[in-house]
This record gives structure tokens, C-alpha cells and sequence, in this order.
């Protein structure tokens, strides 16, 4: 499965 | 967070205090795209929309919300501002902004990581960061002088750019699971577009002479 990481970038 | 991204959001940071402090101390905007400015600010609110969903550091909400206040002040100051907006260059900012928006938008609904409205619309404004910056080359391609702190404020965009791509190489290989091909990919492609601007860049900083762009 994918993990599901939120977007920690700018 | 390491330094290749620490160094971009820095780079970031001043090219729009180099911006406002061309603004403000001059009160003038000329040379600048105020249609740039406006993709900007979509941009920001766009991806920032996980301002109240996602926490992810105080260094994160901080820097987003000065991105999106920043962006608004500058847009503002070009519209409202009695004196900055005579100074604005409106011959020379034609570039068809909206095009840029409806396009960025339909890609955003075909490649997306997840078809939610939030991924959506940070998909989105991946894809109209990656060209928000054409109207702003292509008016200063149009005025060929550039005046110091123009060329400033574009090379320190380009230059945050140039750090993000380092950022992730970076991360390739550091991190285990770094997969995010639709930044990366839209990232390569931003910066590409400044690899004229830095060509011509160098060679004035070299020469120490004054920017000027080829016709």
C-alpha cells in the first residue's frame, strides 16, 4: 500500500 | 529539513523582501509583472489550503503564511497603491495569464496523487508555480534593461529553485520512500525556464557590467 505522507514541502 | 532545502526557502524568503524593498523604497514597480505576482498568490492559496488540515512544524505554518501575506501585499500595493501603480508597466505585462491557470487546472485533474479536492488544487499549484514566472521573463525580455533589483529579485527565485532540485536529489537518497515525481518533475521544468535568465546573469555579473537582455 501507499503510504500516505502529507506534503512537507513549500 | 536539510540544508539544500533550508537554503531554497531562504533564497525564497529574500527574493520577496528584495521585491518589497524595491516596492517600498523606491515606490515602484516598474519592470514588474503583476500577472506574475497574481499566479503567485493562486499559487499560495492553492497549495496552502492544508494550512488547516495538516500540521507539520511551526517553521511550515509560519513560512506559509507568510508566503501567502507577502504575496497578497505585493498585488495589493500594484493595484491599490496610489503612487506604485503608475509606476507599473501595463504595456509591457500582455502575457495570457489565464491560460496558464486553465491549463495548470485541467492537468491538475488528469495527474494528481489523489483525486481529493485538496490534492487536487496542490497539484494545481504545482503545475502554475512551474510557469507562473513567464509573464515576468517575458517582460523583462520586452524591456531588455533591467534595472538591479529586478534582476535580483528573478535571480534569487531561480536561485531557491536550484536549491529545492538539490533538496531532492538529497532526499533521493537519504530517505527510503522519497517519491514525488510531480514536484520534481515540475520543479525541473520551473527551473529550466531561468536558464536563460542566469546565462545572461553570470555574464553581466562577470563583465560587472549592467543586466541587459537580448532582444
Amino acid at each position: 500500500a501507499v503510504e500516505e505522507v502529507p506534503h512537507d514541502e513549500l | 529539513m536539510n540544508i539544500f532545502r533550508f537554503a531554497g526557502d531562504m533564497t525564497h524568503l529574500i527574493s520577496i523582501v528584495v521585491l518589497l524593498l524595491k516596492i517600498y523604497a523606491t515606490k515602484s514597480c516598474s519592470g514588474i509583472s503583476l500577472k506574475t505576482q497574481e499566479l503567485y498568490v493562486i499559487v499560495f492559496l492553492a497549495r496552502y489550503l492544508d494550512l488547516f488540515t495538516d500540521f507539520i512544524s511551526v517553521y511550515n505554518t509560519v513560512m506559509k503564511l507568510v508566503f501567502i501575506g507577502s504575496s497578497l501585499a505585493i498585488v495589493w500595493c500594484m493595484r491599490m497603491h496610489r503612487a506604485v501603480k503608475r509606476t507599473y508597466d501595463k504595456e509591457l505585462d500582455t502575457f495570457r495569464h489565464y491560460f496558464l491557470v486553465l491549463g495548470s487546472f485541467v492537468l491538475a485533474l488528469l495527474l494528481h496523487e489523489k483525486f481529493t479536492f485538496q490534492e487536487i488544487f496542490w497539484a494545481f499549484s504545482i503545475y502554475l508555480e512551474a510557469v507562473a514566472i513567464l509573464p515576468q521573463l517575458v517582460m523583462l525580455q520586452r524591456s531588455g534593461n533591467v534595472d538591479n533589483l529586478t534582476g535580483q529579485y528573478v535571480f534569487f527565485l531561480g536561485a531557491y529553485r536550484a536549491f529545492y532540485i538539490l533538496n531532492w536529489i538529497y532526499r533521493f537518497f537519504t530517505e527510503p520512500h522519497f517519491s514525488r515525481w510531480i514536484a520534481c518533475l515540475s520543479g525541473l521544468v520551473q527551473t529550466a525556464f531561468y536558464a536563460d535568465f542566469f546565462y545572461y546573469y553570470f555574464i553581466s555579473w562577470k563583465n560587472n557590467a549592467k543586466l541587459q537582455l537580448p532582444a
